[in-house]
């Protein structure tokens, strides 16, 4: 089991135009000038493996996390993340070769928090909880230190022992 | 509750033990909990000794050498809780060209057993990737781009030129 | 006091609203009050637009682009409160090599008034440098030497190895 | 005026052997290792042009300070650093065209906190206050951000709002 591909529509500096990102085993890198959209895409693996919590995608709510238009363009009204497992192994709890999770958020209203999440395996409708179960038997879910977003390392180097016994109790 | 911290806490420790030296090529460094009958009521400890040096908090190594530690502490925590893919956002950020090439040596290894994606602005780790990505971006919409070769990066210099 | 404190601040907007522009080659940021009535009562927001995208506050941003931010910050405070000597540890840490080369032509400009000295693992900022130096260490001892020709720089290979 | 030379001798991973670092007007680099020993010279400047904070040189009292003896050695007893800078235009208010600031502190008994401090200008016996007279009226003094330390520029990216107007708090 492996991640195969990532697709991003919309989702933070990703514009309209779905960014496809073919993945194999093994070392992937990434590289890039500052601001070009690295990070954003840890943010879009950990939007569909993560929790709810925006504030480790770097945004104030849902409604952030949607393509503002960049320089010249209007902001899009959804954002989607499509995430296709290698699943030969059926290590996913799911019974085909591949297995595609797809989550989309869509602007309702004008509120920010006026957005309503979608969740897709294989095309058919699913729940955050769903996804919370099978991400989390298939150990994919990003509680432990498996997404290490950047910055991490400096803020453990800095952290204080009460902080760093912290992090044993989250893994006991 | 208290039996499971200890039991995380003895596994993460022989894990750092173990991890470490090879990060800092030949230190040494181990994690102590402040109270060891009442683990809750105080912190826990990293003590490391760089290479050619005396064992000392965290707190006064080197910015790098504190990068080292952490990174150490990472894995034997990834170690701990083993996960099939993994994604690593410029971790090597503080260190040098020898030490980050050191981390790349160690995460191309790991990858025999699990999917790592490295997120750096490095060179030098890039020579470690099966496969090399570059992102930018233009007019505030990023793209991405498979790098075959890795003379072929686009070099930052006509990018960013063309972000204006 | 509140005089005092919007004369400080008024003073450091204007700066910032000029360096910024220059670190991230043609965005614009400023700063703002929280609590222009009471500014003691609220905080101060930075905001930026880096090249080619919307403004945002300076949490939103990369992190890249936040350490741009916060030089454009420092050398704001520097200019309101200028000194004859400036130390500058490794502020390029998070940047790519076309940004890091900014900040090196920009910091070679300032230090035909005041003298600079920069700490720096990127090779570069050393091609702007009047002197330069490279500090190693042996047992546990350091020592500087004095480099003539940036080829010199002892690679940290040599250095590393000697180390152990 | 600028910096003219900097002498180390038993501060921090600098050993008994002297080090001395001639420095020039204009932009000096310093490049190396992890570790090697760079953040050191910039503790070694706020050790004497700063306040009494060790906070600020990464140590826990004044002891920290003083060369462990590395892999093999004993430490030290005392450490010292000695800054020289040219005065021709006479900004520093001392009368010679060159002017010495010597700051050592010797350990006098075993506790960390037995530590004695000397201040010497030009070879004679200061204080700790006159250096700080002298080093505000000469701008020198580092209560501005002109020493900025490894790892403040991410501080300051990561700060609050409230921490933010304080550093103009501490410039009004
Ligand atoms: N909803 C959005 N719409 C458009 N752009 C966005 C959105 N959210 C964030 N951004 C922009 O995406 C950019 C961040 O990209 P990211 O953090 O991925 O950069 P990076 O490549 O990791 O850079 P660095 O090397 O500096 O860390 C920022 O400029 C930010 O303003
Ligand atoms: N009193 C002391 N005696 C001996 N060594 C010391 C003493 N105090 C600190 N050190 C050592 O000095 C080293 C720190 O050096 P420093 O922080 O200057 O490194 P650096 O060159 O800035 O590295 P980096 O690039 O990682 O920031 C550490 O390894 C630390 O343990
Ligand atoms: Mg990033
Ligand atoms: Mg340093």
């Amino acid at each position: 089991m492996y991640l195969k591909e990532v697709y991003m529509k919309n989702f933070k500096s990703f514009g309209k135009q779905t960014i496809v990102v073919k993945l194999s085993q093994g070392l992937t890198v990434v590289s890039g000038p500052n601001g070009s959209g690295k990070s954003n895409i840890s943010d879009a693996l950990l939007f569909v493996v993560g929790g709810q919590r925006t504030k480790k995608l770097r945004a104030d709510n849902y409604a952030g996390l949607i393509f503002d238009g960049g320089k010249k363009g209007k902001g899009a009204k959804s954002a989607e993340v499509k995430l296709i497992f290698s699943n030969d192994d059926r290590k996913i709890n799911v019974d085909s070769d591949l297995v595609e999770f797809t989550k989309k958020i869509k602007q309702k209203g004008k509120g920010p928090a006026d957005v309503k999440t979608y969740y897709y395996i294989n095309g058919r409708s699913s729940s955050r909880g769903e996804f919370h179960n099978i991400f989390s038997v298939a150990r994919l879910s990003s509680d432990g230190y498996n997404v290490v977003q950047q910055g991490t390392v400096n803020d453990i180097a800095d952290s204080t022992p009460k902080q760093r016994r912290g992090i044993l109790d989250d893994m006991a | 509750k208290k039996e499971k911290l200890m039991e995380v806490f003895e596994n993460i420790d022989l894990n750092f033990k173990e991890i470490y030296p090879k990060i800092c090529r030949n230190g040494e460094g181990y994690l102590h909990l402040e109270n060891k009958d009442e683990p809750f009521e105080g912190g826990l400890i990293i003590r490391a000794r760089p290479p050619g040096k005396k064992m000392r908090d965290i707190r006064y190594l080197s910015g790098g050498e504190k990068s080292q530690v952490a990174i150490a502490f990472i894995l034997a925590l990834q170690r701990y809780d083993p996960s099939p893919f993994y994604v690593l956002d410029e971790v090597d950020q503080n260190l040098d060209m020898v030490n980050s090439e050191v981390i790349a040596k160690m995460i191309k290894k790991n990858s025999a057993s699990a999917q790592f994606i490295m997120i750096s602005l490095h060179k030098i780790i890039m020579n470690f990737a099966d496969h090399l990505y570059a992102c930018y971006i233009k007019d505030g919409i990023s793209r991405m781009v498979a790098i075959q070769n890795i003379q072929d990066i686009p070099s930052y210099d006509e990018d960013e030129k063309d972000n204006e």
